[in-house]
């Protein structure tokens, strides 16, 4: 459903080239729940943008469903995105001047959804990780934790085929995160979405399927199920 | 050391008021090592800022050293700031035109100190939280993790005498975690620094020395030392 094969991203801007990820060759199925975890530096950020369509590769292919989408057009990977991938970022990406229901709309917008249809969407989401009181808030008014939770909110609210969360449980108390992981678990087995998360934390990768080890841009280990 | 009595902050700036901070008094020793807890929205980056004279309160007072600073001058608090306290942002607040060693050495170039001392702390810090190979990449050539070390590295670089950490090891595998932990302890013993972090990570809270649990803006719980 997402393989890649000899994925490769080199960075020539610096000092010296960094190969953040170094020939990475990897599967995941229909309705995985992934952790992506190792070192900071290791490329989980590169990688997870990567397969997410938001960079492109220096070498190797990305297939997702069987389309190759490393070397689509910009406006056609824009839509491909758009239509089957949910992304939560590092460090968020919320817009400033939007609110939080606004920032979770958003996306259901330029999917041309039907308003009603997406101000439920939106209210329902935001009140399944505990926002409710700040639906009509900005990013600046909201804590580290609430900001990251918004983002999780928008990258389900439009029940995307894929999500892809970038450490989605990093500012977030115990009881936030057994939350947000509820909620993803919930998806994926009524659902069947794919999850793939990179994280340090030790409650998410708990509840994985399967955990992939990365350093140095390499996969150093790969562990599925209850072998784990 | 570091005191507050009634301490209160209220945003009046959203739908309903928010008492982010809603009567706290505390008294923090020179050279005590404390965690501060509590749920996403608990008021924890609100009081950490409210201390390290980053906000004023809409009530109560804030002592440090004996110096009230809720109602000093802005050029007076930056000053004090400056010579005092080392403070590390939730949201790492990197400065993006400047290099990692630049962003560590700008606080001591408003410090004035002589150019050398300044280049060769900057370079010593870095290479200690591991980012000697790092020093001339921008915040937007690191990785998540590598911008919060960096940030680390700046609030350290002058040794303060206090350092307030907002969730520093958020985005830190646990051999950087601990790594970082090994460093401000170091500080902590040798050099006496007060470390006031907030936290949601477990290996953080077992090495604190006295835990505070916020919830909704007050104080829930205080425990110190080996009685945890
Ligand atoms: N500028 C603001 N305007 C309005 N409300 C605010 C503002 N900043 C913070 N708040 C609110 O104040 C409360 C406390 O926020 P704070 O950032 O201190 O929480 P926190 O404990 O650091 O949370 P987290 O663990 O998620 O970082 C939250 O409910 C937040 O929405
Ligand atoms: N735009 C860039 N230019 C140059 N180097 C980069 C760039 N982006 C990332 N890197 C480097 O690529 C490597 C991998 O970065 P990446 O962000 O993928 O790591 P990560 O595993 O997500 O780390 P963390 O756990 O700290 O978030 C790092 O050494 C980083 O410094
Ligand atoms: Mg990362
Ligand atoms: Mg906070």
């Amino acid at each position: 459903v997402i393989k890649t094969t000899n994925l490769q991203k080199i960075y020539n801007n610096s000092v010296a080239p960094v190969k953040a990820v170094n020939d990475i060759s990897l599967e995941f199925k229909e309705g995985e729940f992934t952790a992506i975890v190792g070192p900071s530096g290791s490329g989980k950020t590169t990688f997870l943008n990567l397969i997410g369509g938001l960079d492109k590769p220096t070498g190797g292919e990305i297939f997702i469903d069987g389309t190759e989408i490393s070397t689509m057009k910009e406006s056609e990977l824009f839509d491909f995105r758009l239509r089957n991938i949910g992304f939560v970022f590092q460090s968020y990406n919320l817009i400033p001047v939007l609110t939080a229901k606004e920032n979770v709309s958003f996306i259901m917008l330029l999917q041309k959804r039907p308003k009603a249809e997406m101000e439920k969407r939106a209210t329902e989401m935001l009140e399944q990780v505990g926002l409710s009181d700040k639906l009509n808030s900005r990013p600046n008014q909201l804590s580290g934790g609430q900001q990251q939770r918004v983002a999780v909110a928008r990258a389900l609210a439009s029940k995307p085929k894929f999500v892809l969360a970038d450490e989605p449980t990093a500012n977030l108390d115990t009881e936030s995160a057994f939350n947000l992981l509820d909620i993803m678990e919930k998806l994926n087995k009524e659902e069947n979405i794919t999850l793939i998360f990179s994280t340090h934390d030790q409650r998410v990768i708990e509840r994985a399927g399967r955990v992939i080890t990365l350093v140095d841009g390499r996969v150093s280990e790969d562990e599925v199920g209850s072998s784990r």
